[in-house]
């Protein structure tokens, strides 16, 4: 989906 | 990526080796929660899946795989191969008191009602209460060895430097997930009783720790 949040963290 | 978050890493990453070494060494998984493993490996599987969506770096890839793959192993040792030393009896923890609440949870509060991410802010949720069928078993039996408190030491060091990891992104980037930070405060707290016992006790020169 648009806008979906990347998680950066482990 | 700062120092905090870094050593954060690698300090949920000792913690991990130190329990599968542990079990390796030793032949055993006395004193072991398979449950609260059995969890963990969950907790990866369902955060890690964007291992398939996106990528973000080759260390964030690489420690992904090294997680998933060490949490598996430590499974496989306690109810596979070593299965005759794991103390079920002892390993009681109702863990669908901890499964069934977090998954509905994670279906009311997340950033966006996709599969995804809620399967990710399941795995944030559970995360944080993974580690109670361990500590419940400890409290049952009144004692854990002195690796297995090493292993809760450099778990629980992960998670309170995750909090400063938290705080410093909050300053220099601007960057707040409310999921994450409230999970990790409630699990940093889990651990703050077992660290007071740490170091205590571990001072006093004795290899057992009582949580009673």
């Amino acid at each position: 989906a648009e806008g979906e949040a990347v998680h950066d963290e482990l | 990526m700062n120092i905090f978050r870094l050593t954060g890493d690698l300090s949920h990453l000792a913690a991990i080796i130190i329990l599968l070494l542990k079990i390796w060494k030793t032949r055993s998984c006395a004193g072991i929660s398979g449950k609260s493993q059995v969890l963990f490996a969950l907790v990866f599987t369902t955060r890690y899946l964007d291992l398939l969506t996106s990528f973000i770096s080759l260390y964030n890839t690489t420690m992904k795989i090294i997680y998933i793959g060490c949490a598996y192993a430590t499974v496989y040792l306690i109810y596979m191969k070593f299965k005759a030393t794991y103390d079920g009896n002892h390993d009681t923890f109702r863990v669908e008191f901890l499964v069934v609440p977090v998954g509905g949870l994670a279906f009311l509060v997340n950033h966006d009602f996709s599969p995804l991410e809620i399967l990710w802010t399941f795995s944030i949720y559970l995360e944080s209460v993974a580690i109670l069928p361990q500590l419940f078993m400890i409290s049952k039996t009144g004692e854990a060895e002195t690796i297995t408190t090493h292993y809760l030491f450099f778990l629980g060091l992960y998670r309170a430097l995750y909090l400063i990891n938290w705080i410093w992104r909050f300053y220099f980037e601007g960057f707040f997930d409310m999921i994450a930070i409230v999970a990790g405060v409630v699990q940093t707290i889990l651990y703050c009783d077992f660290f007071y016992l740490y170091v205590t006790k571990g001072e006093s020169g004795s290899n057992k720790i009582n949580p009673a």
